[in-house]
């Protein structure tokens, strides 16, 4: 009597799990914008047996992003995932592996993540800060002063921005603005920058020094900036291929998809 | 004329008697949340 077909595998099985952590730090690994996103929960996973040891693998992923940027060299597993109250972000994936004598390896992925809606946040909490626009005007403008405070104080190099990251703003009971964005280290020292910024580079791939500031910028009651800023230091950079990154932005893997 | 055979009532054999406080297994899928339900 031939063998009974395995049970399907669970969601939570150890096996799945396995395949979920390979899809995410695969995931992590290739995106070069926003910040580091985490299993919340498989939802479903298929395996299509190819032969022995030999099994391609769909699953798919309901994640929630971090408060690491992407760029940070944090380990995934010390990255604190965003609460619900701080406006978090979610991700859905779909990705294709394949499972070889044990190995896991990511052949196609699509993701997609949007901020959580601003209703459900304030029927839970309506005195939250709601997330806003990254190119709204309040925040460009926070951004570019708390950059400029940060150049015109260090004695290191010349900080230029990479990208906003995510931003708040607080209308009551004062007016706060909260920009979170990742910058990256110049060719310049700050002194340099003060007479010539346009020949201000950002440092090439093999030296590159990249690090993420928040600035906290209130209008009212009175006027104050503060603004911290972390360099990494040199990390190898990860291959170029952009996946999650984006609230609201859908990324293929490039000449693949999920079939 | 035709009559009605009484016909016992088949034993229940087909109906396996649970043992109490059988709880059946969680559905293979979705799996657990690990940090909240948004």
């Amino acid at each position: 009597v031939p063998a009974a077909p395995p049970a399907p595998l669970g969601c939570d099985d150890p096996e799945s799990e396995a395949a979920a952590e390979a899809a995410v730090n695969y995931i992590n690994g290739h995106s070069h914008h926003g910040y580091k996103f985490t299993t919340n929960r498989i939802a479903a996973i298929r395996v299509v047996p190819q032969g022995p040891n030999n099994d391609i693998i769909f699953l798919e992923l309901d994640l929630l992003e971090t408060k690491c940027p992407i760029l940070s060299p944090t380990p995934l597993a010390n990255c604190t995932v965003r609460s619900f109250a701080e406006h978090a972000v979610e991700g859905e994936c779909d990705v294709k592996l394949q499972k070889v004598d044990g190995t896991f390896s990511v052949l196609a992925s699509k993701c997609h993540s949007h901020a959580d809606s601003s209703e459900d946040i304030l029927k839970v909490c309506p005195e939250c800060s709601l997330l806003a626009s990254l190119n709204n005007t309040e925040v460009l403008e926070t951004v570019s002063a708390a950059l400029n405070d940060y150049n015109s104080k260090t004695t290191d190099s010349y900080l230029r921005l990479l990208e906003i990251g995510r931003a708040k703003i607080q209308y009551h009971p004062g007016h706060i603005v909260v920009a979170e964005f990742a910058v990256g280290a110049t060719n310049c020292s700050a002194k340099e920058a003060k007479a010539n910024v346009g020949a201000c580079q950002l440092l090439p791939k093999d030296q590159s020094n990249f690090g993420f500031c928040t600035a906290v910028m209130v209008k009212r009651p009175s006027q104050d900036l503060q603004v911290d800023c972390q360099l990494y230091g040199h990390q190898v950079p990860a291959p170029d291929t952009p996946l999650l990154s984006r609230p609201g932005v859908t990324y293929m893997h490039p000449g693949q998809d999920i079939s | 004329s035709v009559t009605k055979s009484a016909v016992a009532e088949a034993p229940q054999h087909d109906k396996v008697p649970r043992p109490v406080g059988f709880v059946p297994p969680p559905p293979p899928c979705p799996g657990k949340i690990r940090h909240f339900d948004i």
